[in-house]
Parts: structure tokens; C-alpha cells; sequence
């Protein structure tokens, strides 16, 4: 019932946060029922719904590192904004060597979500820029990955390396594991740089690349500042509509490869 | 002789590797001698002055893991840029599990720097947009740090992680620890937002931050292109003018606390 979609991206800022929140919440608008599981011991997604993680008793930590842990005593809903979060904790960057050697551990988050799979339409997991133990847990529990590439020379250049992960990722422990899509953000308009990688992009990836364009607008920066989706604090944005452009889009198109 | 300083911020996409390679190029203009240290396992630092990391044939990977290597046989001299590099490789993504458990693991760098401290003015260190074992090895081998804060709201919030893992190694392996300085990044200079978090970096570190603020300029998103610092392929633009000023204050002042 429920699908689990990572969103992986190991290049840093390149809008991964900000499409969780923004394209779980658009989805909402649509009836949705959505899940965001805060896998960044940054915890910006924590921070941007105004969770202080500093005060969070129950984190995606706890539900990782206690194998009696039930990840539903970490969920907080919240009801102004239609959405659940898995708040994240600092001490989320310790999971790399508590887990160390442990038989398994790749698959942990993988068993702690069948509890409650079915509980979303739509669960998606912020990652880190990085891609150790936590974005693997992430990519071995998903059904699908979506890629935001922001469109700039080193982030494209990277992405080779992401899809090998998630290669590795599928023969190894998620075959089932697909591409959800690419999604060019952070899309300056003002320059042919971006128009050269959106290119590019397009070129390499073909029709795994999402139509809709998440452009550069500083509203989005505003975010942690209101503490809510863009659909809350600037609903008639350019920034708003394109990411209830690319929930239309998700919704109608089926997962590709 | 040597300065080390270690280029630091967790949040990704904050101009760490903008700043090592453009701070870096213009105190070559000024009669510095400068070597780079990519420790980012995406090698972006070691992309943008045009290194293939795949044809890497010994990176800052094997300095770390072999003890009988020497720094010295990985650094590449680019005489059109007037800068060393020590390049990295994916391979880096693996350190942490490779050094887990190891007795001193954190002073690995600073153990192989000692061979060539002397041998430049300037070594800085390209940290990842992480917390691990990585930057804990440049923070403990470095005299100081800098942390760019880019000028938005989340990264702003997280600096304060940062600053206690600066204290925590300060106490525990490098007392002599300095902060070089708060450099303000990509400030939008279209958006009132830029301008509150500014004024909130001056107030909470008020001396630690750098008069000089890098703004944004899309100019530096080309720089992965042409493979060089952007002093090179444009060299009167404002970028390249803000980091020249840059230079300049970093030559001038004390490090402070
Ligand atoms: N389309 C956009 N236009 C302008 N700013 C944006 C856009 N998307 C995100 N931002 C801003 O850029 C910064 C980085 O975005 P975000 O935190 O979502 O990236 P990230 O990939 O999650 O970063 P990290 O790698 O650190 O997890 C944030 O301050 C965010 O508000
Ligand atoms: N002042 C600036 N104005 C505009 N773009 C910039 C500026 N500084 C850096 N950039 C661009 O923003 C992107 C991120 O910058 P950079 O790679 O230096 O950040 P980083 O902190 O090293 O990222 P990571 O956390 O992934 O290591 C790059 O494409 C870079 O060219
Ligand atoms: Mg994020
Ligand atoms: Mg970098």
C-alpha cells in the first residue's frame, strides 16, 4: 500500500530537504497521507517543521541503534501542516559505528518500516550528503529513489557514483529497488549554466528525468523560517507551484527502470 | 612555517570547496606557495582544477590507509594554476570502516603532514559535509579552522554542532586549535533574508566573522568547467575581487580565538 521513496542526492544542498517537505506536502493537498523520515543527523528537515531536535526524546536513532524499538513511539504528527515526521537527533552520526559489523546492518531501517508501510500512501526518507550506512538503510528499504540534481557541473558530475550505490544496492539486497526519477532543482534562470547541465542531464538520463523544473527562488530559503511547507507561507509562489506540478506528475506516471 | 587550515561546515553546498580552491589561488598572487588537500570522498576540489579522480593513481585515500605511504608521493604541482593538490578518490568513503577501532585513528593526517608542513605556506584541507572521522583527522591536524556559512537559515543553525566538535578535539587532541575566522557565503544580495542571517552570524560570533563576504555569483558555478580558480577565467569579476579582499584580510589579521 504504502511506497517508500528515498531521496538521495550525496552532493551537498542540492534541495533534497526541501523536496521532501515540499512534494510531501503537495501531495497532501491531494489526499495524501505522508511520512517523512528525517535520516540526516543535521536533522534539517527536523529543524525546517519546527521540531528542536534537542528536545526530541524518540529519534530515527533510537528506532536504528534499539532492536526493541517500535518507530510508530517516534512519529509526531502534525495536524496544521497534514504531515508526519520520524524527527532525526545528532547523535543519528554515531549509527556508522554503532552498527559497525553488526550482521544486518544494512537492512534495519528496512525492518522497522514494515510496521508501518501501510500506515502512508507516501513515505519518503531525507538522506545525508553522503553515502555510508544511513543512505544504504535508506536505498535497502525503499521502492524507489529520486535523485534532485541541482543544475551546476560538480553535482551532475557525481551522479555516476550515486547510481552505482544504488546498483549494488539492488543486486545486493533490494532488487526490486527502482528509479523514481531525476529531478533538476535549484535551476538558475538567469544563466546558461544551468540550461547546459539541464541539458546534459537530459541527454544522460533521458526519460528518467522528471518534466517539471524546481527553479531557483529564495523562498524556498524561507522555509525553516515560517517552519512549514511553501505551500503554507507563499501557496501562489512559482516555488509552490512547481512542486504541486511535480506531485501531479508523480502521481500519473508509473516508476520507471 | 606551514599554516594548516582546515575548511569546515557539515552543511552541505556551502562554498568549503569553492573557498580552499579560489582563498587558496589568490594568496598564490600574492607570493604564497599552496597546497590543497581534497578529504572529500567526491573529490569535487580534485574535479575542478581539472583531475580525472578515477586516473588518480595514489590519492589522500592511501596516505590514510598505509602506513608506509608518504604524503609527499601524492601531491600533483599545476604550474598554470600555481597550486598543489593532493587529490582524492572515492575509495576516501571507506576510511571510517577501514580506521574503525584503530588506536589514534584521529591523528592519522596530522602524523603524515608533518612531512611537509614546511614545504608551503598555506595547506588547506577540503573537509566533506560531514562530522566523521575525516574532518575529525583535518580539525586535529590543522592550527586552524575556517567554516563558510552560507547566508540562509539552516546553516546558520547548525554551526553551533560544529563549534562543540571544534572544542571537543581542542581538549582532546589539538588544544592549540584556532578559529581562522566565519566566512559569510553565498549571500543574495536580492533577498532581505542573506541580510538577517548575516546580521545574525555578526551577532552571535561577532570577531570571528570576516569583514569580507563572498555574495553570489554564478560566475563560481563555472569553475568546475573550466578547471581552474575563478581568478583564471575571470578575473575581474566581483567573485574574484571578493576573494582577492579575502586573501588579503586572511594575511592581515591574528588568527583569533
Ligand atoms: N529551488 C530552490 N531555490 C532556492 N533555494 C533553495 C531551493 N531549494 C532549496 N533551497 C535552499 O538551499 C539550501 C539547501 O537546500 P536543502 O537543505 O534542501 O538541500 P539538501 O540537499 O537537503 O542539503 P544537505 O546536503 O545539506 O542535506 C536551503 O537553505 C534551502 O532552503
Ligand atoms: N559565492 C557563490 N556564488 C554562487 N555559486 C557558488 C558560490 N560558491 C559556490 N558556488 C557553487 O555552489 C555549489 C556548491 O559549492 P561548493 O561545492 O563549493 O560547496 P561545498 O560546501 O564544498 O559543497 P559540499 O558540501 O558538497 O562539499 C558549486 O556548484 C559552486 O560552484
Ligand atoms: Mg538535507
Ligand atoms: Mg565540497
Amino acid at each position: 500500500m504504502g511506497k517508500i521513496i528515498a531521496v538521495a542526492q550525496h552532493k551537498g544542498g542540492t534541495g533534497k530537504t526541501t523536496t521532501c517537505l515540499n512534494l510531501g506536502a503537495s501531495l497532501c493537498d491531494t489526499g495524501k497521507t505522508v511520512l517523512i523520515i528525517d535520516l540526516d543527523p543535521q536533522a534539517s528537515l527536523t529543524v525546517s517543521v519546527g521540531i528542536n531536535p534537542l528536545q526530541v526524546k524518540k529519534s530515527i536513532h533510537h528506532v536504528l541503534v534499539d532492536p526493541n524499538s517500535d518507530i510508530k513511539d517516534t512519529i509526531i504528527q502534525l495536524p496544521t501542516l497534514n504531515l508526519s515526521v520520524v524527527p532525526s537527533h545528532m547523535d543519528l552520526a554515531m549509527v556508522e559505528s554503532e552498527l559497525a559489523g553488526k550482521i544486518g546492518r544494512e537492512k534495519v531501517l528496512f525492518k522497522k518500516l514494515a510496521a508501518i508501510k501501510d500506515d502512508f500512501d507516501y513515505i519518503f526518507i531525507d538522506c545525508p550528503p553522503t553515502l555510508g550506512l544511513l543512505v544504504v538503510n535508506a536505498l535497502a528499504s525503499a521502492d524507489s529513489v529520486l535523485i534532485p540534481i541541482q543544475c551546476e557541473p560538480l553535482t551532475f558530475y557525481g551522479v555516476k557514483h550515486l547510481l552505482q550505490i544504488i546498483n549494488l544496492i539492488r543486486e545486493e539486497v533490494n532488487p526490486p529497488l527502482k528509479i523514481e526519477g531525476i529531478l533538476r532543482t535549484m535551476y538558475d534562470r538567469r544563466t546558461k549554466l544551468s540550461e547546459e547541465v539541464s541539458e546534459s542531464i537530459m541527454q544522460t538520463f533521458g526519460d528518467l528525468v522528471f518534466s517539471t523544473i524546481i527553479y531557483r527562488h529564495i523562498k524556498f530559503a524561507e522555509g525553516p523560517v515560517h517552519e512549514m511547507p511553501i505551500n503554507f507561507y507563499a501557496s501562489r509562489s512559482p516555488g509552490a507551484l512547481e512542486y504541486r506540478e511535480l506531485a501531479k506528475e508523480l502521481l500519473t506516471h508509473e516508476t520507471k527502470k
